[in-house]
């Protein structure tokens, strides 16, 4: 196979805990980046729209123009489709574009269609994720059809607000900044 | 005189007068929150109670996107839309939900499909949100990116938080330091905002570098043609620039511009707190000044905004540098080490990478922005 994100880090921020790997029939949800053909000509497009010396500036897609310009491929979606279904994934819907696909199945399915992925639960105060440590792979024939696959391995972001009234408080010598709040 | 940044001081600063509210019923502004961050209407009640009386202004967020739990209020979620609705006063808000309702969605993720969804969005997203670059794979960043595009065609503004790390810090194989860029802020679709201080925290006064504010240059995306000659400009002319080990000088280069960052006023779970801080709250206080722009434009028969960066950088050209409060002291913070010794870039005369071009002055802004 081949993996997509070999380059993905996969980090577990402070806070989370794993506490195994989940039961081969837990749901999992992933998330399919679908190769858009048109990307080329959506960059020429964008920089007409948004460049007001351009006759085009101002004059915008509609989403069903944008899914016209960026839908993927006949035989993307072919590819993709089959590869799914191969492995007995019914349950996917798409978006209005058409380039992403959300896929519902088995911790087991999901396993067996990513190679090298384990899907392990972390869990932080009530909240808790899955996700693989391991890096996953594809069949090579699909990776002209797929970006990325996700759910896999990004933990949600925390938003940083700082409270510079605590940041005398809880900064550490030679540190330079206060403390955060999530 | 004040005691900290409030609706009222924001207007007075940027000058935004009583007559700047939003007025048509087609316009609208949204915050993106992630992470089970939820904000309660009555917080945005009384905070426009508190602090709203000296322009018109809604009281409640119109739409929610996606799952409100019932938990306390998010400190972050409260400050996006009491902020957003403080200078885009009057426009109809929209907050979309992201809390990765699945155990293996990706809620920003989730958020982008959104986008891809809906075929009517308001024309203004703020999003105070950011990861390291280096934390994500290459074909994750570029793909986002392409989503960016995707919003950019249909005219969409997309504003990122250029994060609170300043330069930010990595060690690299071996041993030596870098700086960190934060995404999304560096990808080139969309507008970046940094963050100022007061000189004077307690007056009106002039602003300077706030030392967290987010910004640098990408390691993933080359700098795109619309910022070309103001980075090289600034690049040639700084007194001081760190070694140039520590970034990519030919990456995309942010913030885009900026705005006060330090000592906010929020309201949440009905208790007034002050010394809230962070470019999180200056990304909604630009939102909602492009949000009231387009609703200028909308009555004049133009079109939104969209993608601000090309016409933004294309104002100083064109010599509208009135349309920024230009920031040139201070410098943002980096990595502690014997070389640069927490110090990044340093702000300068137009563009640099703390604040960009610097705070709006509004009624400059929106005059070139009418006919830009």
């Amino acid at each position: 196979g081949l993996a997509l994100e070999g380059d993905q880090p996969f980090r577990v921020p402070p806070g989370w805990a794993a506490t195994g790997r989940v039961d081969p029939g837990h749901d999992v949800q992933l998330t399919l980046a679908l190769r858009q053909p048109g990307r080329e000509r959506l960059a020429r497009l964008v920089d007409a729209v948004s460049d007001p010396r351009s006759p085009r500036y101002g004059r915008y897609l509609s989403l069903e123009q944008l899914r016209d310009l960026i839908r993927p491929s006949p035989a993307t979606l072919t590819a993709v489709l089959k590869w799914l279904q191969g492995h007995g994934v019914g349950s996917c819907r798409s978006v209005s574009t058409l380039d992403f696909l959300e896929c519902h199945m088995p911790a087991s399915t999901a396993e067996r269609l990513l190679p090298g992925a384990e899907f392990h639960r972390y869990v932080k105060g009530r909240r808790s994720v899955v996700r693989s440590p391991l890096p996953y792979t594809i069949p090579e024939e699909l990776a002209e059809h797929l970006d990325f696959v996700g759910g896999l391995h990004r933990f949600p972001a925390e938003r940083k607000v700082v409270s510079r009234a605590w940041a005398k408080k809880e900064t550490e010598p030679g540190q330079h900044h206060g403390g955060r709040m999530g | 005189f004040h005691l900290g940044v409030t609706p009222s001081v924001i207007r007075k600063r940027y000058n935004m007068t009583g007559g700047d509210v939003g007025l048509l019923p087609n316009n609208s502004q949204a915050c993106a929150q992630f992470l089970e961050q939820y904000f309660h209407q009555a917080d945005v009640a009384e905070f426009m109670q508190l602090f709203g009386s000296s322009f018109g202004h809604r009281s409640r967020v119109d739409q929610v996107v996606g799952h409100q739990g019932w938990g306390k209020a998010g400190l972050e979620a409260s400050l996006d839309v009491e902020y957003i609705m403080s200078t885009g006063a009057n426009i109809s808000t929209w907050v979309f939900s992201n809390a990765g309702r699945h155990e293996s969605q990706e809620p920003f993720l989730a958020w982008l499909l959104l986008l891809s969804n809906m075929s009517s969005l308001p024309w203004v997203h703020s999003v105070s949100y950011g990861d390291d670059e280096d934390s994500l794979s290459l074909a994750y960043l570029q793909r986002v990116n392409v989503e960016f595009m995707k919003a950019a065609a249909r005219g969409l503004t997309i504003l990122f938080a250029s994060g609170d790390e300043g330069a930010g810090c990595r060690r690299v194989p071996g041993g030596n330091h870098t700086f960190r860029p934060s995404f999304p802020a560096s990808s080139p679709y969309v507008t970046a905002v940094g963050g100022t201080s007061f000189k004077n925290p307690f007056l009106i006064t002039a602003e300077v570098t706030d030392y967290i504010s987010g910004g640098g240059f990408s390691n993933v995306f080359p700098m795109p043609d619309y910022q070309a000659a103001a980075v090289r400009r600034f690049l040639s002319q700084a007194s001081k620039l760190p070694p140039s080990s520590y970034y990519n000088s030919s990456g995309r280069a942010y913030p885009d511009l900026s705005a006060l960052s330090d000592n906010y006023w929020v309201v949440t779970n009905r208790i007034p707190l002050p010394w809230v801080s962070g470019t999180s709250a200056s990304t909604p206080v630009v939102g909602g000044m492009v949000a009231l722009i387009n609703e200028r434009r909308l009555q004049q028969g133009l079109s939104p905004l969209g993608f601000l960066n090309p016409v933004l950088y294309q104002l100083q050209e064109q010599g509208h540098s009135a349309a920024f409060y230009d920031v040139t002291q201070g410098c943002h913070l980096s990595c502690l080490d014997g070389t640069v010794q927490g110090q990044g870039f340093c702000a300068g005369p137009a563009w640099d990478p703390v604040t960009g071009w610097g705070t709006p002055n509004f009624p400059r802004l929106l005059r070139a922005l009418l006919a830009p």
